[in-house]
């Protein structure tokens, strides 16, 4: 076995499903598959494991498709089961299942079928602080092995489990009443046995029949159905309240990720008549120009994007542009974006935009779409959605876009997330999104990359910026520097 | 006996290597060659992890391992903290 880390600093674990009827399944049934893979580890340890209904549970248990933020897609049907976050605060402990696959409450888990039970006892284990055994037959053996029902912990976990949080106190623990941990017994009704008939007689009124073995002989008679068995952890246990239907409390909103706030967008059809600048056609009103209310402060303001257009600079933030040369701020920026790029509608801002090489079209991300602009006009047949250069339905948008210079191939960025893509074909490459991670030092949710002339690239994120070393792939500087006084000129401070 | 023989990874295989930790993975953007060497022994590793022989080639039972079904963690901590070439000091 092999730890990882810290273990937790508490032995009461708490819990909670975040997702509703996972993969089709009965919520009850997936809760008790759950329930019953953390009970392998608590009868191993002291740990006790406590479900509530609450974001703030220790260890949150989700299922997910494909990219789904955490750097660790799933692949669909086959490969990839779930992954789990070892211990720690945030994301530490969580468990994410692919719901793609296909899941099974049997815990055989045969070859239609994989045996949830199996996968949450292995993922529950790098929760706790276990990394993967290269001991066959381990639960912490990283290639999945189905379990039987009454499954016994193999000795190389009971080793990991107890090196982090102790052996059980009492080989009664949970039985004896006067220990802390005591759980009244469950009631669990035995699975209807299967009897042949036995042959019958019909020379006499009597049936006889031949008696069962002691083994098969029913224990107490089935009240209810196998799938609905009482669970101590759950609400329903104790028997007079069986009668009550079963206690799901309603799922709470899913916590909202700290970002910028992300301004859907849906571009007008193209043709359509753009929204002048003037609003008055009476022949008393003159040209004035366009006043520049929420122009932000250059000398204190983050980026939308920034990119190198015909060897010029242009930083994008709200609905303006500025322009800067070799000679520094060109007159009469910044302007409105719309000034500039004749785009179908008022544009309040950009996400992202970078210059292909091949052609000198310029490409500008704005929420779910992307505009291809020649020169100032918008290419026909665009905006198209993000979806036709080969990225996932689900990305909101893109927070940046470059041409590397390290090797000419454009990049895209949001989140935690990037895709390389393929000019030639028009689609992001295989084998992407990947971790932004690779790019050290830089951290998800950056604000705009762009390629300096001399090819170095620099990094954006709120105020600050990061020269990239391309090959060391890793920032040049670990303190990020003030972009307003490196590329606005302001005064430092 | 040749004095030398190339082992032969695909990109998926060396994606498999890169993604459980047998390989580093600093050098999927920058495309840096790995060596005969670094490949047969992150071979060897998943092998020896996975519990079948260790040839050092991906040979079918190996191709077999590589597409069974499997937990997304690493089997090994993040190579780059191990990589001596990537701790090494830089002059100024």
């Amino acid at each position: 076995y092999t730890l990882h880390g810290s273990p937790w600093k508490h032995l009461n674990l708490t819990w909670s499903l975040r997702t509703e009827r996972p993969s089709g399944l009965e919520t009850g049934g997936v809760r008790r598959e759950l329930a019953r893979a953390l009970d392998v580890w608590a009868k191993n340890s002291k740990l006790t494991f406590h479900e509530i209904n609450s974001d703030a549970a220790d260890i949150l248990i989700s299922f997910h498709r494909g990219y789904h933020g955490d750097g660790y897609p799933f692949d669909g049907r086959g490969q990839i089961l779930a992954h789990a976050f070892f211990p720690g605060s945030d994301r530490g402990g969580d468990a994410h299942f692919d719901e793609e696959e296909e899941w099974t409450l049997d815990s055989s888990g045969n070859d239609d079928g994989t045996s949830l039970f199996a996968v949450a006892a292995h993922e529950f284990g790098h929760s706790l602080g276990l990394a993967h055994s290269s001991v066959r037959g381990a639960l912490m053996y990283p290639w999945y092995q189905g379990i039987t029902e009454d499954y016994e912990l193999p000795e190389d976990d009971k080793h990991g489990i107890q090196q982090m949080y102790g052996a059980p106190e009492s080989r009664l623990w949970g039985k004896n009443p006067d220990y802390p941990g005591y759980r009244p017994p469950v009631h669990r009704p035995s699975y209807p046995t299967y009897t042949p008939r036995t042959t019958t007689t019909t020379t006499t009124a009597s049936t006889t029949t031949t008696e069962r073995p002691w083994r098969t002989r029913p224990r107490e008679p089935m009240t209810h159905p196998p799938d609905r068995r009482d669970h101590p952890y759950r609400p329903n246990h104790y028997p007079e309240e069986r009668t009550r239907p079963p206690y799901y409390p309603p799922r709470p909103e899913w916590p909202v990720t700290p970002r910028r706030p992300h301004r859907h967008h849906t571009p007008p059809t193209v043709g359509t008549t753009s929204t002048p600048y003037t609003t008055s056609t009476t022949p008393s009103s003159r040209y004035r120009p366009p006043v520049k209310k929420d122009l932000p402060d250059n000398c204190d303001t983050d980026y939308d994007a920034i990119s190198l257009i015909r060897r010029e600079l242009f930083i994008f933030k709200g609905k303006y542009v500025w322009r800067l040369n070799d000679r520094g701020l060109v007159d009469g920026f910044p302007a409105e974006i719309n000034q500039l790029f004749k785009f179908p509608m008022r544009v309040d801002h950009v996400d992202a935009v970078y210059e292909r090489i091949e052609d000198n079209r310029i490409i500008f991300f704005i929420g779910r779409y992307f505009y291809v602009f020649k020169a100032f006009y918008l290419e026909p047949g665009y905006p198209k959605p993000l979806t036709a250069l080969g990225l996932p339905p689900d990305l909101e948008k893109i927070d940046a876009a470059m041409v590397w210079g390290y090797n000419k191939k454009t990049y895209f960025f949001s989140g935690s997330m990037y895709w390389r893509f393929d000019e030639n074909v028009n689609h992001v490459e295989l084998d992407y999104p990947r971790d932004i991670s690779m790019f050290a030092g830089v951290g998800p949710n950056i604000d705009t990359v762009f390629q300096w002339k001399n090819g170095t690239t620099y990094f954006f994120k709120g105020k600050h910026f990061w020269q990239f070393d391309d090959m060391r792939m890793r920032v040049a500087h670990k303190k990020p520097k003030s972009s307003a006084h490196y590329w606005m000129g302001c005064p430092r401070g | 006996k040749p004095a030398f023989s190339a082992v032969y990874v695909d990109d998926r295989a060396q994606n498999y290597l890169m993604k459980f930790g047998y390989l580093p993975q600093s050098g999927l953007e920058t495309g840096n060659l790995r060596t005969d060497d670094q490949l047969r022994d992150a071979i060897r590793s998943l092998q020896k992890f996975g519990g079948i022989p260790e040839t050092g080639q991906v040979d079918e039972r190996t191709q077999q391992l590589m597409v069974r079904r499997r937990c997304g963690l690493p089997d090994k901590p993040d190579l780059r903290l191990q990589d001596p070439s990537l701790l090494r000091r830089f002059k100024r």
